[in-house]
């Protein structure tokens, strides 16, 4: 996955995501695709979840999953989840919920808790990072005002890194794949520096839905892995998915 | 390695609004309504894309029978004991989704911790 919070020169925020899935659980030979990718594509929807009759959260989901990976509260959040590999990963956390040891929550729980009821950048700022999960994972946050962006990088039972944006360092989006962003990526799986020089090229002058969408439809950051692009915007009350399809040539990850 | 034309490419421009051999489709709207009792509330959603959940869920079915049979009996007989576990509402939302589906529970539950099993 490739996530990123940008602000414009108008303290605007865009947030926006790639969502990558279906490594290694098959390949089709005759269309050069991965089979989870390509199944997963049919199952996308939007899903406007409400109350008495009222938009409380809005998300971009996979039929039959009723967790959150992509999701934005009007007016208050948007979110983002970006899988981060890890030995001490989710099936550790599976096996001990199944065996008794249930402390850990569910990563799409969580995510649809709080958007379903934080009331602030900061409260699920605090909750994302405190609350502890059966897998490590990023979360990237975006909120109402200008400099509300970070990813939070997690293990599954604490935060290990907080990064947010600074905009008096230069600093005027954050950009997460599933890479701790103090090391380096995978040398076949550097998603992030072409996304950086896309987004560097753009300039935070230029910085909207249209040039977003420009840089995560750049190979490799548009890869065969890729289902949806989502966008959000708070401030401009807008949120947009869209299936993608990577032809050949094109990276298998 | 990956930094090789053709699989990288100098920054698109252009590609909005969405169109081309990059662009799949849209993505279609649904709305649920948490006022509803948790077991209903995806219904419609699911009854709409029960072909491709069915398909999504049978190909994982595959793929681990051929690693091992025994992944899908845990599956099948384990899980949907555990269902009661599952903090409110999404025990009852994920049985709904099952019964909508014609899925067996335990692989509503499977499809549900994908992100917690594949992060390793």
């Amino acid at each position: 996955c490739t996530s990123v919070v940008a602000q414009d020169t108008s303290g605007k925020l865009i947030h926006a995501r790639n969502l990558d899935f279906g490594l290694f659980l098959g390949w089709d030979v005759k269309n050069n695709s991965w089979l989870v990718a390509e199944l997963l594509k049919p199952m996308v929807v939007n899903v406007n979840f409400q109350r008495n009759n009222k938009t409380v959260f809005l998300s971009t989901s996979f039929a039959g999953y009723i967790g959150i990976l992509t999701g934005m509260k009007p007016g208050i959040l948007t979110l983002t989840m970006n899988e981060r590999f890890n030995l001490d990963g989710g099936y550790l956390g599976i096996l001990e919920w199944i065996l008794g040891k249930r402390q850990g929550v569910w990563m799409g729980f969580l995510t649809r808790s709080v958007l379903e009821n934080a009331t602030s950048y900061e409260d699920a700022k605090e909750v994302l990072s405190k609350t502890e999960m059966l897998a490590p994972a990023y979360f990237i946050l975006g909120g109402n005002k200008p400099g509300q962006a970070c990813v939070i990088t997690r293990s599954r039972k604490l935060s290990i890194n907080f990064w947010e944006l600074d905009t008096q360092k230069g600093e005027w989006y954050v950009l997460e794949t599933n890479y701790d962003h103090w090391k380096p990526p995978l040398f076949v799986d550097n998603r992030r520096d072409p996304a950086m020089k896309c987004m560097n090229q753009t300039g935070q002058k230029g910085i909207s839905f249209t040039t977003i969408y420009d840089v995560l439809s750049t190979k490799p950051v548009l890869n065969k892995l890729t289902t949806y692009t989502a966008m959000m915007s708070i401030s401009e009350n807008k949120f947009e998915a869209y299936l993608r399809d990577c032809p050949d040539p094109c990276m298998p990850w | 390695a990956q930094d090789v034309p053709p699989y990288t490419e100098t920054c698109r421009s252009g590609t909005y609004p969405p169109s081309g051999p990059t662009f799949k489709g849209n993505v279609q709207w649904y709305t649920v309504n948490l006022d509803q009792p948790p077991y209903e509330r995806w219904q419609k959603l699911i009854s709409d894309k029960k072909a491709p959940l069915k398909e999504l869920v049978q190909h994982i079915k595959d793929l681990a029978k051929s690693i091992s049979p025994k992944l899908i009996d845990i599956v099948d007989n384990t899980l949907p004991l555990l269902i009661g576990n599952l903090p409110y509402p999404f025990g009852e939302e994920i049985k709904g989704v099952a019964d909508a589906a014609g899925v067996p529970l335990g692989e509503i539950m499977l499809f549900n911790i994908f992100y917690e099993v594949f992060s390793v």
